[in-house]
């Protein structure tokens, strides 16, 4: 998996 | 956000309603492990740090506080309430949990993102996550019948983690950014740890019988 620019998930 | 990623959600939800209704409406926590939920407190309180630097929408705003309310009451419940902590089976509850926190911790401190307090305390309610299923796990294994209500709950608790594996799989094709594969790898092992029960869950549907996890 590649980089998410926020942590949107819970 | 996709529709696996809200089922994932809404199965949360459900499975920790189903918890509620179980202690509320049967006044007991038999077969429920409090290692197990206070761990997923540990969870909450130290993932959603974030509430008060980052701003992502409402929805997930909600969502954080009612993680954290449902456990904290969840855990007060099977301490303090009068008639609820009576049921608990504190004989059988009986892994230690503070090696799964102590193991969570170093695995942090060693693998995370970035070097910085929330960032590891981020990785370590990820780490802890996946492992936080274990004691709930052994103690139904221990008490062998498994009520209703209990069943459905890691039935929920299960289906969470298989739709959050499908919501990544699609935000893998159709983002330019994926999930963090901190959360990817330790949520295929959370996942993976219901493989047992999911398989006896299944039979036990299928022949209309009780659930029933072999000694």
């Amino acid at each position: 998996c590649r980089q998410s620019p926020q942590k949107d998930e819970l | 956000m996709n529709i696996f990623r809200f089922a994932g959600d809404m199965t949360h939800l459900i499975s920790i309603l189903v918890l509620l209704l179980k202690i509320y409406a049967t006044k007991s926590c038999s077969g429920i492990s409090l290692k197990t939920q206070e761990l997923y407190a540990l969870v909450f309180l130290t993932r959603y740090l974030d509430l008060f630097t980052d701003f992502i929408s409402v929805y997930n705003t909600i969502m954080k506080l009612v993680f954290i309310a449902s456990s904290l009451a969840i855990v007060w419940c099977m301490r303090m309430h009068r008639v609820v902590r009576r049921s608990y089976d504190k004989e059988i509850d009986t892994f230690r949990h503070y090696f799964l926190i102590l193991a969570s911790f170093l695995l942090a401190v060693l693998v995370h993102e970035k070097f910085t307090f929330q960032e590891i305390f981020w990785a370590f309610s990820i780490y802890l996550e996946a492992l936080a299923i274990l004691p709930q796990l052994v103690l139904l294994q221990r008490s062998g019948n498994v009520d209703n209500l209990t069943g459905q709950y890691v039935f929920f608790l299960g289906a969470y983690r298989a739709f959050y594996i499908l919501n990544w799989i699609y935000r893998y094709f159709t983002e330019q950014h994926f999930s963090r594969w901190i959360a990817c790898l330790s949520g295929i092992v959370q996942t993976a740890l219901y493989a047992d029960f999911f398989y006896y869950y299944f039979i036990s549907w299928k022949n209309n019988a009780k659930l029933q996890l072999p000694a």
